[in-house]
């Protein structure tokens, strides 16, 4: 339910979020 | 696009200008990977379409451990497709002729 970000060494930021609906309903 | 049991998607609307876009990567299907995969949900980053290479990308991803090296080419992959795809829809907006 929440949010975190990773800061790579290169400097890119990754945000880890929940996994969009539209999968839930893929499956 | 082959399933790779990764899903890239836009993380924001293409105007079709920009050289950095939004994306968001999820694991749709754990077992297609080779590696133990730790759910820990979707993964949203930006993209340099001009000059970034999704394999660098997906590299970032296992050095900040969301995978495994030996994954590293099936999200590069995914993502390689992904891109693909946004810069053949950008080709095919642009006007025909003057």
């Amino acid at each position: 339910s929440t949010t975190a970000q990773v800061v790579h060494s290169a400097g890119r930021r990754f945000i880890v979020s929940p996994v969009p609906e539209s999968r839930l309903r893929e499956q | 696009a082959e399933d790779t049991g990764v899903r890239v998607e836009l993380n924001e609307e293409d105007d079709g200008k920009k050289s950095s876009i939004a994306l968001k990567l999820w694991v749709e299907d754990p077992k297609k990977l080779k590696g133990k995969y730790k759910d820990t949900g979707a993964i949203e980053f930006t993209f340099n379409l001009a000059n970034e290479d999704p394999e660098v990308v997906a590299q970032e991803m296992v050095e900040s451990g969301f995978f495994l090296d030996c994954d590293v080419k099936v999200v590069g992959k995914s993502i390689r497709d992904r891109v693909a795809l946004i810069k053949w829809r950008r080709e095919r907006t642009v006007s025909p002729g003057n």
